[in-house]
């Protein structure tokens, strides 16, 4: 819950900033674009599989929120506008999606899935998603270097992304200890940890700058 | 397998 608490905060944090500073100074596009891919992708489930309302609504939540972030930032004067599209220069097509499309099919086929079927289909997509999400945050990070100045609520914000998954870790060690049965995803596993480290030295930076109080930079 | 009630987390 806390986990997905700071996923839902950090989205309210970056809405606000788009919505109060009406600008998207120093805010990647193409990290929240990649996003929009991981939730559409992840949570086809919603139409085949019923868990909880929590789970539905939450789903709905990150879909609907970051679908309004990337209009906002694509469409929605004057904050389009401000968008620096010069220095949202990863290529994210190339270097983000493809090659995750490529593991999931290889992660897939090694399992000993085929592609035949829906659901086929539909777990080769979650696989892909979370693939995806755990390197997403990579064009964010590059226009955060680019800028080196880091408004306050843009720190905010990667900063609860980032946490949002590093409770997700304690999360799977709780669940691995002490519910019965809870199945383990591997896959899930390691891109949970490789998504928290990817965050490592942005929090350090972050953290440094809270205690010192004063602005927030990133070293050269 | 088919998409158990194991992908409850989001």
């Amino acid at each position: 819950l806390c986990g997905d608490m700071c996923h839902v905060f950090s989205i309210i944090v970056l809405l606000l900033r788009l919505r109060v500073a009406r600008n998207a100074q120093g805010i990647s596009l193409r990290t929240h674009e990649l996003f929009l891919l991981v939730f559409l992708t992840r949570y086809t489930d919603l139409f085949t599989t019923f868990y909880s309302l929590y789970n539905s609504v939450m789903k709905v939540l990150y879909i609907a929120s970051t679908s309004s972030i990337v209009y906002a930032i694509r469409l929605q004067e004057p904050i389009c506008s401000t968008y620096d599209r010069a220095q949202d220069t990863f290529r994210h097509w190339a270097f983000a999606v493809a090659p995750c499309a490529v593991l999931a099919l290889l992660t897939h086929l090694i399992s000993g899935g085929s592609l035949f079927s829906f659901v086929d289909i539909q777990e080769m997509l979650w696989t892909f998603s979370i693939y995806l999400e755990s390197i997403a945050i990579l064009p964010q990070l590059i226009v955060l270097q680019r800028f080196r100045e880091v408004e306050n609520l843009t720190g905010n914000y990667i900063f609860f992304m980032g946490s949002y998954r590093a409770l997700y870790i304690v999360n799977w060690i709780f669940r691995a200890y002490y519910e019965p049965g809870y199945r383990h995803h591997y896959v899930v596993y390691f891109c949970g940890v490789l998504q928290t480290l990817l965050y490592a030295d942005f929090f350090y930076y972050y953290l440094m700058s809270k205690r010192r109080g004063g602005k927030f930079s990133l070293p050269t | 397998e088919a998409m158990g009630m194991d992908k409850d987390e989001l």
